[in-house]
């Protein structure tokens, strides 16, 4: 495609069609938009970034990732759909155009490119990355699993052939290592929102331990206007809280690693199921998916903006 | 390419905690290569158990010997990925 405006937004595509459209996007936008390299995964594809930025040095920012699971489609599919849409929004919606007067976005859209190739070419199903596991058959490392945030406890796998293998020792994975350095070195995030699939439930730390974060009640009011505003447009029904409230003990994830340091609004997404095809969702779904998020997304975002700290 | 010919995808919804501790502890018998897609959390809540065709009847015998109610939510995962993959090639061409 030549421009954003002859992309699909609703299909899914493959890792060269998304890493193209990108540079389109930037080509299109290139006073907001521009494309950054945080590293290499471990098959040496590169990690790409997309910046939005109206100037300004090393402005507070807001982070934002879909896909560390590849197998969950519906994810890196809807976040180009919210690249795009931010993109094409400024200087229209107000809160966006506040959004980014003021702040800087960071957008990895595809964050385990590795494993997405993987399920497009071997195995639909794949979940962790593709690092070979010394003294093991099996391949890969849970990289929601390999954050140095309560990692290697029981909320995780030691066994490598289990989907939620830990790994030999946190950011053991470069795809995770890649993006702690990058919010570590930036030094001014103030909100990390990593986007899962598929369980509708939008989640913040912690997982590793029970206890709330100190300011739990100001992330259970967000989250619950966030999922009321989601379900707002087509009735999809989000559930909310802390990650070991709502679902289960998770031991080194991102969201809680991105909590212990310094990251105060730090959420997890975990976007719709029709009840009927889980990480197979029809591409039908993609752009009813994507409406429905955006709201929320941005309920997240405004509130970062108007509570600086 | 790993085929996926034949497993299903079990919506599991346990009724107390004992029934969520059973599905854990189906989670763990690496041999039946079960493959959560939604975890359990807590009775009531659905858990989704991407099952390949040789654990079915093991798997389904677990469950129904413990009384923890079922449903078949994908009937052959294979299929609906060449449905997918079908859609895909489609899109292309358009």
């Amino acid at each position: 495609e030549r421009s954003t405006s002859t992309f699909d937004f609703a299909s899914y595509h493959t890792i060269d069609e998304i890493y193209h459209w990108m540079d389109v996007l930037v080509g299109d936008h290139p006073n907001l938009v521009s494309k950054i390299q945080i590293g290499q995964s471990y098959e040496n594809r590169p990690l790409y970034v997309l910046k939005f930025s109206t100037g300004g040095s090393n402005r507070s920012a807001i982070w934002l990732d879909t896909g560390i699971h590849p197998r969950e489609w519906i994810t890196q599919a809807t976040g180009i759909w919210t690249a795009n849409k931010i993109a094409e929004e400024y200087g229209k919606d107000p809160s966006v155009t506040a959004i980014l007067d003021s702040m800087d976005i960071f957008f990895e859209i595809v964050t385990n490119p590795d494993g997405f190739v993987f399920t497009h070419s071997s195995d639909r199903l794949w979940r962790k990355t593709r690092s070979i596991n010394a003294g093991s058959p099996c391949i890969g490392v849970d990289p929601n699993r390999n954050w140095d945030a309560g990692f290697g406890g029981s909320g995780a796998s030691s066994d490598p052939c289990s989907e939620t293998y830990h790994g030999p020792y946190a950011h053991s994975e470069r795809e995770v290592k890649a993006i702690a350095d990058f919010i570590l070195g930036h030094g001014n995030v103030k909100s990390v929102i990593s986007i899962h699939s598929y369980s509708q439930m939008l989640l913040f730390p912690y997982g590793y331990k029970t206890a709330p974060v100190p300011n739990h009640q100001e992330m259970n009011e967000l989250a619950k206007k966030a999922v009321s505003d989601l379900a707002a447009v087509y009735g999809t029904k989000y559930t909310y809280g802390s990650i070991m409230d709502t679902i289960y003990a998770a031991d080194g994830i991102a969201v809680d690693w991105a909590y212990d340091n310094g990251v105060k609004y730090s959420f997890t997404f975990e976007l719709r199921d029709t009840g009927r095809y889980g990480f197979l969702l029809p591409s039908t779904q993609i752009i009813p998916t994507a409406t429905e998020t955006w709201p929320a997304l941005l309920d997240v975002m405004v509130h970062v903006l108007e509570h600086p700290y | 390419e790993k085929l996926f010919m034949g497993d299903q995808v079990l919506r599991v919804t346990a009724g107390d905690e004992g029934q969520v501790t059973q599905l854990r502890v189906l989670g763990e018998q690496a041999e039946l290569q079960v493959d959560f897609w939604r975890h359990p959390t807590r009775p009531g809540h659905p858990a989704d158990l991407r099952v390949p065709f040789s654990s079915l009847p093991a798997v389904k015998t677990f469950l129904e010997s413990n009384n923890i109610s079922y449903s078949i939510m994908i009937e052959d995962v294979q299929e609906l990925l060449d449905e997918e993959r079908r859609t895909m090639v489609k899109s292309r061409r358009t």
